[in-house]
């Protein structure tokens, strides 16, 4: 599977993945990376809570929360924990961050039996790239232009 | 805002053994050119959707990736590919889109080289395709009428995904049903992969 999350300069947030999926499985078997939620999804919203109307006194702006999220791994975990949603939805209810709320997902799914891992991106520009194996193929790119790559977990 | 884009392969139980010097190099060269391909879009004031199709687009054809050409068999023999895309709202500049139109999937894809770009292409042609989730002949048929490339079956045959189907299956590997057009050594370190 591979997958792309990127934040452009207007603020959107998009996710691609894409996959042929799981090696041997069977005819007509569907994985996660066209399930909508579980793994893929990118989300804006605007949160509402104290904290929240206390920034807009602060900016008289609206505090907006974003993310994108693409996963690989074992697929049929990822659809029974709904991981990629998941991620926004730890963000927007329990007010996560990023880092925590990937970091949560990928424990959960290991918990569960899945191995995998997730790259994500905020309205910021804040990355996280976890995983709960022994690798995965990843890599980060800024304005800078300087590629960041890595494979195995200790990287 | 500062753009910025991630990109991720495979996970799962990789290999360090088969992991060769030259090996590494060819992972690391393709996992940065993808990240430029799609960093040159963002630099360049592009959408995000336009920047994650092409940093995408890089590791479907490298045949190292589990997607496009290089994907996995089913225990059947054969290629089926998933993508699916999604964004936090609509493209600025296409005001024709609902705000409602969060994202797109597909599934049982058989011939379009480059699954990115058919998610893409159904994603912007919310006039005729108002559903989330597609599968089989029809989204690429549609996105085909629409300039996206449909190749033969037989273009995502890879030898090392091909002999690592069969050898789960407990198959002889040889005779090959094509002749390898990949470098046999470019084994990939997740071995039967999961998806």
């Amino acid at each position: 599977t591979v997958g792309a999350v990127a934040l452009d300069a207007q603020g959107c947030i998009a996710c691609l993945t894409s996959t042929g999926g799981l090696t041997n499985k069977l005819p007509g078997r569907v994985g996660d990376t066209p399930t909508m939620g579980t793994g893929f999804w990118a989300e804006e919203w605007k949160p509402t809570g104290p904290l929240a109307r206390l920034w807009r006194k602060l900016t008289r702006k609206p505090l907006r929360v974003a993310v994108g999220v693409s996963g690989t791994g074992d697929g049929d975990y990822f659809i029974r924990l709904n991981a990629a949603s998941t991620v926004a939805h730890r963000m927007k209810y329990l007010g996560e961050s990023l880092e925590k709320a990937t970091s949560a997902v990928v424990e959960d799914l290991k918990l569960n039996g899945g191995l995998g891992g997730l790259i994500a991106v905020n309205q910021d520009g804040q990355v996280a790239l976890p995983l709960n194996c022994s690798g995965m193929y990843r890599g980060v790119i800024r304005t800078d232009g300087v590629p960041k790559t890595a494979i195995f977990d200790d990287e | 805002t500062k753009p910025v884009l991630v990109i991720h392969g495979g996970a799962g139980t990789l290999d360090r053994s088969r992991l060769t010097p030259e090996l590494r190099v060819k992972y690391i060269a393709a996992l940065e050119q993808a990240l430029l391909a799609g960093n040159e879009v963002l630099t360049n004031g592009g959408e995000a959707l336009d920047a994650v199709v092409a940093a995408v687009t890089v590791l479907e054809d490298c045949p190292l990736f589990n997607s496009g050409k290089g994907a996995v068999f089913n225990s059947a023999g054969k290629n089926e590919l998933e993508a699916s895309v999604m964004l936090s709202r609509p493209p600025s500049n296409r005001p024709d889109i609902l705000p409602t139109r969060r994202g797109l999937g597909v599934t049982l894809i058989t011939r379009a080289k480059n699954p990115s770009h058919l998610v893409r292409a159904l994603y912007l042609a919310p006039e005729s395709i108002h559903h989330a989730f597609l599968s089989g002949a029809y989204p690429e048929d549609f996105a085909a009428s629409r300039g996206e490339t449909l190749v033969d079956p037989s273009y995502f045959w890879t030898e090392a995904r091909w002999r690592e189907h069969r050898r789960g299956l407990g198959l002889p590997e040889d005779p090959l049903p094509y002749p390898s057009t990949t470098d046999s050594s470019d084994a990939p370190l997740d071995q039967l992969p999961k998806g």
